[in-house]
């Protein structure tokens, strides 16, 4: 309905305006209604707005930035409603250090509520971890999974290579 | 319902039964390219109630059945269960007295699939019904895909409506 | 046609004049996310004569012009020089007498745009001709943009083809 | 013209032949022509057999093994063809720490060559950098190129921000 959209659509801009100046260091994103008068089916855009620089279009954002967008829009959606189990596939892999730190942050956060299953290349990422599995291919072609703490994962991943 | 284990046996690269428990806080999943990690994801999807083949990086359904490689060969089957502990007691009635729930799903080389919750047969409506309500199931942002997460920023205005329409 | 040195001015987020200068083997460029990495890399692409503004993430071609910020206001031109050493003499005999090569390219907020060699003003197409045979240029193979190197593995056979047939 | 097409289709799998091994640890990938009898215009397939794995449709490969295909491709046109100028952005960024390991070693071969520019947020790539130039934006939305040793970008990724 609606009423319900609409209601939506503002309590994921009041998440966003929470989330994405932790994620983008002071920057802002909302959504945008494209068209005020269509509330029915009318599309929604995203308005994003780096500290310090100029609004600008979303195609000329950085790799990072972009990933940044896209996890604030995420999270602000999960705040709204979490979920009891998360599943994030390498959502770090175009971060930089310090924004990693504040990714991690954020699902050390709401991991207090919901499970969360993070798969990730980042050691920093795994740091933060409650329980790791490694996953390896001793045989070729065959996964097996071994349940694992820090230090034999960073031994391990030499090992299995 | 928080998730507490997942098996796999026969499902991509998972020939062998493999059991993933899930504990409190952040699970974190590592391994090189290639040794299955997205595999489970794709699992998790599909126990669910996934209907896309594209969704998990296949051509059909049958694609996540063991394919063998030089040493042993393809399964006649994959099979995944999950299992949940029923704490918020959000669940259809007909199941809501259990403290614990599993579903499972199977598919055969031959092209059937079979169905279950807890163990006793249903059908696949039942379980996307099952997660209704739940917060859960293979809804837009509670999976994260692999190399996905900047469309999140770049997609179109239709389908980040669908988004918003989802959330409600 | 070794790479010596890569100057910019006004061109998108390097508002102020910078210089990048290249040595032999690999040079690393590193820093935070947004920081300008990938622009030097449009800064490339642009000045080696890239006509499509999407290939270098905008919508027109005076995207490239320093759009300015919060405390500074936007520039009136964007300007491009890359230098280059003529080691291998592989060039159009007019330029090939020539130990260095720079070329240049500008474009104002008005729309015009200028193209220079070694300083003297040209056509574009001078610059693309200029190019031809060297291996160098805007081919697929030789500038990996982000977010790209696994489509090359997934992309379509009509699009490999062409990929072969650039490699000839 | 056809007999070219063909030459340089064939060039490109003698060099696969080389590169893939090194990338995929003993792994293999192949050009192949879609139709035999049109080789004017028909649609070049890549076939790919990872080490141990049955051959398999390119889809079903994870990331870190489609990024190895895209540069065993890249390098083995590479070899063919040598760029005196190389621009890699951030193709390191699906690959775990051993194939970040071999595509160094072939990055730093092809270097003895030609000029590589290589944008990375992996220390390991940087580590194998003759030249290191750390791009910051101390002033917002503007960026400034600083040429730096290795020492130096560790301490200053975290002092920039
Ligand atoms: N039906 C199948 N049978 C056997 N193996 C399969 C099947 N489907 C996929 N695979 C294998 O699974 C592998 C991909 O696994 P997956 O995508 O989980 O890797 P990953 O651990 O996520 O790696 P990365 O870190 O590169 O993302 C492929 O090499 C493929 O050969
Ligand atoms: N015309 C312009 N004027 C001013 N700033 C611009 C202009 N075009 C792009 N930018 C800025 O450049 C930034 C993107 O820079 P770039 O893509 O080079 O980042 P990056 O260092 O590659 O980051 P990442 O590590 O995330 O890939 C954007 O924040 C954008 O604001
Ligand atoms: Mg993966
Ligand atoms: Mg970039």
């Amino acid at each position: 309905s609606k009423e319900r959209f609409i209601e939506t659509f503002n309590k994921i801009n009041e998440k966003l305006a929470e989330v994405a100046p932790i994620l983008m260091s002071g920057g802002r994103a909302s959504l945008r209604l494209m068209d005020e008068s269509n509330l029915l089916d009318g599309g929604v855009d995203i308005v994003v707005n780096p500290r310090g620089k100029k609004l600008i279009s979303i195609d000329m954002l950085s790799g990072g930035e972009k990933a940044l967008v896209g996890l604030s829009l995420v999270f602000a959606i999960y705040k709204i409603k979490p979920s009891p189990f998360c599943v994030l596939d390498e959502v770090d892999a175009p971060l930089d250090e310090v924004n990693t730190g504040r990714f991690i942050t954020l699902i050390k956060e709401f991991s207090q509520n919901s499970r969360f299953m993070v798969i990730t290349h980042n050691k920093r990422t795994m740091e933060a971890a409650n329980q790791i599995y490694g996953i390896t291919m001793q045989e070729p072609g065959i996964s097996k999974a071994v349940s694992l703490t820090i230090d034999q994962i960073f031994n391990e991943e030499a090992e299995i290579q | 319902m928080k998730p507490i284990k997942l098996e796999l046996i026969g499902f991509k690269s998972f020939f062998n039964h493999t059991v993933i428990h899930f504990m409190d806080g952040i699970n974190c999943i590592v391994g090189p390219n290639g040794c299955g990690k997205s595999n489970i994801v794709d699992a998790i999807r599909w126990v669910l109630g996934e209907q896309a083949p594209s969704r998990i990086r296949g051509k059909s359904m049958d694609s996540v059945i063991f394919a063998g490689t030089e040493k042993f060969t393809a399964s006649g089957m994959a099979e995944v269960s999950f299992y949940f502990e029923n704490d918020e007691k959000n669940l259809p009635p007909q199941y809501n007295s259990y403290d614990e729930i599993c579903i499972t799903r199977r598919i055969f080389r031959t092209g059937e699939s079979e169905y279950m919750i807890n163990k006793m047969s249903c059908r696949l409506t039942d379980i996307v019904e099952l997660f209704l309500g739940t917060g859960f199931g293979t809804r837009a942002y509670s999976i994260i895909d692999q190399g996905t997460i900047t469309s999140f920023a770049t997609s179109s205005p239709e389908d980040r409506r669908l988004m918003v329409e989802e959330a409600a």
